[in-house]
């Protein structure tokens, strides 16, 4: 495994925060799981309507989950697992091109 | 073999730097390869000049990828840009007599550290890999330039993805860069960065909202830009000033480099819009490259013409 299998059930979320209301609160839940946001750069950039896509590990993207369900705000799974897309790509190189 | 290197495939940057040294030597009437200092951990910041020797005064073109880390398709897109345009050199004549006006300078990593820490151990760094006093490491070089330093969209905190650093140009990659061009800014008639993603042509300003004076100039540049990228396989980039587009953010290199007298200056965030992020497969890696040729070689001269 790629990067010594450290993104296992890592997912990546889409959340589009339908109001003012949504939008606080998904952003005190990002600083309290300190996710890796892909978008925006930046936790303070996020407003209603603003798409946000963040990177969980495996454990904070079950919390993130959990919220989403119970507050009945929209998500999407964009990736899954993080780090079998990766050794998916890479073992789809020929083998002497392979990290 | 670097003979037969693969441009639809992602490189370590030892591959890369590889790769340059080989350009340099097997194209040398083209191409020179070129130090212009060193990163925080000792890397040379490598860059490359496209353009035919002769000894007039020469405008030039400058590209520059891999600002932030995790943004792989870019590095890839200055490989392909440089590879496309020796071939262009030798089977297109329009292109052959842009090469004869102007240089491209192109620098295809320009955060080597982050790059390198990204292929290494954390694929999804942003930042660079500096460290000042503080527990965290890295700035995100997008914020450091001299240009409303870290007001809105920018942090003073080392532990946020947008840290802006602890003053303007503390990054010695960025500070290198910008002396580069501040030299030759009057030569330089386009700025061009590279990064993903959002299918995106942005353009100044980034830290406020206000229009730029030459705006419709910049404006009709950036249209026919994406409606080049559209012709070849039908994908959809949007356009506008960077702050109304995407969102404010200060700091930013396309604000200096337009602040500092370069008339078209542009940030490109490549493909896609979200289904692979900054895991963009390889396979698609030359459409997307293809695409951005057609968006590169429009700005290029619609910048050699007067507006």
């Amino acid at each position: 495994h790629l990067y010594n299998n450290r993104y296992a059930g890592d997912k990546v979320i889409r959340i589009v925060p339908k109001n003012d209301k949504e939008a606080n609160e998904l952003k005190n839940m990002y600083h309290q799981l300190q996710v890796d946001l892909w978008k925006p750069n930046s936790i303070s950039s996020i407003l209603k309507d603003t798409v946000t896509d963040v990177h969980t590990s495996s454990n904070s993207s079950r919390t993130l989950l959990d919220y989403l369900r119970k507050a009945n705000i929209k998500h999407k799974i964009l990736v899954n697992n993080v780090q079998k897309l990766l050794d998916m790509q890479n073992s789809s190189r020929p083998t002497r091109h392979r990290r | 073999s670097l003979s037969r290197y693969n441009y639809e495939q992602y490189h370590s940057l030892d591959e890369i730097v590889r790769w340059m040294r080989h350009m340099n030597k097997t194209h040398a009437n083209l191409v020179s390869m070129f130090s212009i200092g060193k990163s925080y951990e000792g890397r040379k910041l490598l860059v490359l000049k496209l353009g035919e020797k002769n000894a007039s005064y020469k405008r030039a073109v400058w590209l520059d990828c891999g600002i932030h880390a995790r943004e792989w398709i870019g590095p890839a897109f200055c490989q392909w840009f440089v590879k496309e345009t020796i071939n262009a050199y030798y089977n297109e004549p329009e292109f052959k007599k842009v090469l004869s006006l102007l240089d491209f300078y192109v620098m295809p990593v320009l955060n080597v550290d982050g790059y390198h820490y990204s292929w290494n151990t954390d694929r999804f760094w942003r930042k660079t890999r500096s460290k000042y006093r503080f527990n965290c490491y890295g700035v995100d070089a997008n914020r450091n330039w001299k240009v409303n330093w870290c007001e809105e969209g920018a942090s003073l905190n080392p532990c946020d993805s947008t840290y802006c650093g602890p003053s303007p140009e503390s990054e010695p990659e960025v500070k290198a860069v910008a002396k580069f061009i501040y030299k030759r800014r009057k030569r330089i008639k386009a700025y061009m960065s590279f990064h993903a993603y959002a299918q995106m042509l942005l353009y100044p300003y980034s830290y406020q909202y206000d229009y730029i004076p030459n705006f419709k100039c910049v404006e009709s540049a950036a249209n026919k830009a994406v409606e080049a990228i559209r012709s070849a396989y039908g994908i959809r980039y949007r356009h506008g000033p960077a702050s109304s587009t995407l969102y404010l953010s200060s700091g930013s290199s396309i604000d200096w480099a337009y602040n500092n007298g370069i008339p078209y200056s542009y940030a490109f965030e490549l493909r896609d819009t979200g289904y692979y992020g900054f895991m963009l497969p390889d396979s698609l890696i030359k459409p997307t490259c293809a695409e951005t040729m057609l968006a590169v070689k429009n700005i290029t001269m619609h910048a050699l013409k007067k507006c």
